[in-house]
């Protein structure tokens, strides 16, 4: 059974399942240890007393290195697998990773969680248009308003439901590892309980991209003292697992992407729309406007009518309107001899065979007046009666009516008989 | 009674030489 459609074959809402869009797909770190190998120490608390135990990281070493492929890879808690970045890339300097998410996708949550400490700070970020251009997604920061000009834990009103917020939950240092950031597209956010009916928040949470800044590391304050080099070893960032909650844009209209010809993740569109997020109408289905489906609506594209004799039509608004938005669609280039915004009746010089349907690739007729006999070629459009001139009769005026004869004028080519 | 069908070949085209259908 196709979810897009109910059991009576009458279109429903649909949508891909829910997924982490994230698993598996490659990440791009702007640092990453192990170029040369180098010594990273990790440190652990009991009680007052803190233990470092140093490492090398080694990217020629399977054993030893940290790829940002680890990010996305089976997490497996029983053997966590971390990227880490170079040592001690503190503010103003920052490290970010980047994830393509191969096409639109409706972001419920993103999600990391650490190796090491939390980052002081850290942002995140949303591309709408592969990653030609980001918007803030959330702040976290012990220090919002120094860090992010941003106040902590602002209210979100229905005005400002796109504004990314700065919050100092889950900044604090502990744990040293296994620290979880998780942020969630919709909490907080007014209009959330009324999706369907926000496109301010479809577009909110619709993202190609994401991408993760740490801006600021935690230390404990010994990186400028005297042997302040493993302290510094000691300072990294680390992540064993980069998930992004969501499902694949397809505003309703397909219940799965597949991938295309090309290797590019598409909707398996449905209810006749097309395009990567089903967000138009497939070719000849104009009749209506384009429109997201809803809970209570399909809004499948609805095909226009043309009678079988036109291969192309378009929308038209103002016919949509007066038919009280029923059908907006005209047909173009109607074939067969047929006009109208539905190819419903026969052009000029041509009339209807009623003998077969309007849909028949011969239901229009040439008139056939004859050159002399009729004073015009367009003829009647049920009947294919042609005008005919004076003491002239037939469908196709080529005879003399009784009473009267064939003269030589072409004017008048009929005269009564003296 | 059925009127026979107009002959083209009676007209004179004299003076309507642009009216004249080709196949006339």
């Amino acid at each position: 059974p196709d979810p897009c459609y109910d059991e009576n074959g009458n279109p429903r809402r649909c949508i891909p399942d829910f997924v982490n869009s994230a698993f598996g797909k490659e990440v791009r770190t702007s640092s990453t240890c192990g170029k040369t190998p180098g010594r990273y120490c990790l440190v652990t608390e009991k009680g007052d007393e803190r233990n470092r135990n140093c490492h090398t990281c080694d990217a020629s070493n399977p054993k030893k290195y940290h790829p940002p492929a680890y990010l996305t890879d089976l997490n497996n808690p029983h053997n966590l697998t971390c990227w880490q970045s170079e040592n001690y890339i503190q503010y103003p300097q920052n490290v970010t990773i980047t994830l393509s998410l191969g096409k639109k996708f409706e972001v419920t949550y993103v999600s990391l969680q650490f190796c090491s400490p939390r980052p002081e700070s850290m942002a995140i970020f949303k591309s709408m248009d592969y990653g030609k251009s980001w918007v803030p997604f959330q702040y976290y920061s012990a220090q919002c308003r120094k860090m992010y000009t941003k106040p902590s834990k602002a209210t979100i009103t229905k005005q400002n439901e796109q504004e990314a917020i700065c919050t100092d939950s889950h900044t604090d240092m502990h744990p040293l590892s296994g620290g979880l950031i998780a942020f969630s597209t919709l909490d907080g956010r007014p209009s959330a309980h009324d999706f369907d009916n926000s496109p301010v928040l479809q577009d909110w949470v619709t993202a190609t991209d994401i991408k993760v800044t740490f801006s600021r590391l935690h230390t404990f304050g010994d990186e400028n003292e005297d042997d302040s080099e493993q302290a510094r070893d000691s300072y990294f960032y680390a992540v064993s697992d980069l998930q992004v909650g969501g499902r694949c844009k397809c505003n309703g209209h397909a219940s799965r992407c597949v991938k295309d010809r090309d290797g590019n993740l598409v909707c398996e569109c449905k209810h006749n729309t097309s395009g990567p997020e089903c967000d138009r109408c497939k070719p000849f289905h104009y009749d209506r406007p384009w429109q997201r489906a809803t809970a209570r609506e399909a809004n499948e594209c609805v095909a226009c009518n043309c009678n079988l004799h036109a291969r192309r039509c378009r929308f038209n608004m103002e016919l949509y309107k007066l038919s009280g938005r029923k059908s907006g669609g005209v047909c173009l280039n109607c074939r067969h001899n047929t006009a109208g915004r539905h190819c419903h009746y026969c052009k000029e010089g041509y009339y209807r065979d009623l003998s077969k349907t309007i849909s028949h690739r011969k239901a229009c007729k040439a008139c056939d007046c004859h050159p002399v006999g009729a004073a015009g070629k367009t003829c009647n459009q049920t009947t294919g009666q042609c005008p005919c001139k004076d003491g002239v009769t037939g469908i196709t005026c080529n005879r003399c009516a009784k009473g009267y004869q064939q003269s030589r004028s072409p004017i008048a080519p009929c005269i009564k008989i003296p | 009674e059925v009127m026979p069908t107009l002959d083209m070949t009676l007209f004179d085209w004299t003076d309507y030489e642009d009216m004249k259908p080709v196949d006339a």
